[in-house]
This record gives structure tokens, C-alpha cells and sequence, in this order.
């Protein structure tokens, strides 16, 4: 473990909470789509398929369960929660998301590590976690709402790219043994992705703080 | 630190 890729799992994990604190402490989830919170869950979930077989430290398995909860507290917010759910975009945010995880699964079952289960579902994971972000970004783009995305959600969802792109330069150097091409190119896309969220994010940024000047 | 799957990140 190195210091960056902690500090990128720290910076994930406050993103995660400071979007679920948000829609909990507003009681709203406008602008946020939860098609793209239904796919971070579903990663989470086909990633740590192995969370009760494989032990690899106390910090792993902790992280593991709490990113489970987080996610799924967000979903099930935005779905069930009386207050919550009727704030939530439904005609704006109709990016067909089926289709991205059945591509990203049909890839999983070409390219991945071995061609077991727990293997499949992880390479799925890694590529599903890389476009997850497409059904916001789109719906940035119609809604242009960014009231419950705030600026801090997009600090650390920026700082955990940036950081695990760091750790696996750290790691390449460090360890002889370090290939995981997988997790790298698909983080790459998902940075790219990100980019073009955070573009967007600070367009619509720029405009909302315009509109809201006094006339 | 590795997993058996050799997944140590998350």
C-alpha cells in the first residue's frame, strides 16, 4: 500500500459521502442521475465478489463494505427516500445504461486476467466503473443543474483519478511484478471521461453563477 | 499484501 493510492481511496470514499450527505441533508437529488449511482453500486458489488473469500488486510475489507453501503445508501435514497425521490430527473436522465453493461460485460468475458468468474466480474467491474459516468454527464449536459453537485464532490472524484494514475506510476516503478494493463487503460478512459464531466461540470458552473448575479 | 485473485486494490 502507498500513500497514493490511500489517499486516492480516501479522496473516493469522501466523494461518495459528501454526495450522499448532500442528497440526505437537502432532501433533494436534482441534477444527479441515478442511473450513474446504480452503476458505481454494481460495480462495487461485481468488484468485491471476493470479499468474503479472499482476505487481503483489515483496511481492504473495511473499505470494501463501506463503499457497498455508501453507494447503495445512495441508490436507495434516491429511489425510496418520500422527500428524496421526487426531486430525482427521471425524463432528463434516459441514457440507456443497459446497453454500457452489456458491452462492458461481453468485453469482460473477451479481455480479462482468467477466465473464471470471480476474473470476469472483476474486468467487468473495471470497465463498467470507467463509463459509469456517462448517464451524469449527459444529464449535466441537458439539466446543466449542478445544485447538488458541488464543487467538492468534483474535487475528490478528481483527486482519486489523479491520485490512483499516481499510484500506478509509483507502482510500475516500484514493483517488477506490476501489470495490471486491465485497471490501467480502463482508468485512463475513466479519466478521460472525467475530464469531459469536469468540463462540463465547470460550464455549467460558470453559467448558473451568472444567472444567479442579480440582474 | 495480495489476494489470492491478486486483486489488492480496490
Amino acid at each position: 500500500m502507498n500513500i497514493f493510492r490511500f489517499a486516492g481511496d480516501m479522496t473516493h470514499l469522501i466523494s461518495i459521502l459528501i454526495l450522499l450527505l448532500k442528497i440526505y441533508a437537502t432532501k433533494s437529488c436534482a441534477g444527479i442521475s441515478l442511473k450513474t449511482q446504480e452503476l458505481y453500486a454494481l460495480v462495487f458489488l461485481t468488484r468485491y465478489l471476493d470479499l468474503f473469500t479472499d482476505y487481503v488486510s483489515l483496511y481492504n475489507t473495511v473499505m470494501k463494505i463501506v463503499f457497498i453501503a455508501s453507494s447503495l445508501a445512495i441508490v436507495w435514497c434516491m429511489r425510496r427516500h418520500p422527500l428524496v425521490r421526487r426531486s430525482y430527473d427521471k425524463d432528463l436522465d434516459t441514457f440507456r445504461h443497459q446497453y454500457v453493461v452489456l458491452a462492458c460485460f461481453v468485453l469482460a468475458l473477451l479481455l480479462n486476467e482468467k477466465f473464471t468468474i470471480q476474473e470476469v466480474f472483476w474486468a467487468f467491474s473495471i470497465y463498467l466503473e470507467a463509463v459509469a459516468i456517462l448517464p451524469q454527464l449527459v444529464l449535466l449536459q441537458r439539466s446543466g443543474n449542478v445544485d447538488n453537485l458541488t464543487g467538492q464532490y468534483v474535487l475528490f472524484l478528481g483527486a482519486y483519478r489523479g491520485l490512483y494514475i499516481i499510484n500506478w506510476i509509483y507502482r510500475y516503478f516500484t514493483e517488477d511484478h506490476f501489470t495490471r494493463w486491465i485497471a490501467c487503460v480502463s482508468g485512463l478512459v475513466q479519466t478521460g471521461l472525467y475530464a469531459d464531466f469536469f468540463y462540463y461540470y465547470y460550464l455549467s458552473w460558470k453559467t448558473n453563477t451568472k444567472l444567479k448575479l442579480p440582474a | 499484501e495480495e489476494a489470492e485473485s491478486g486483486h489488492d486494490e480496490l
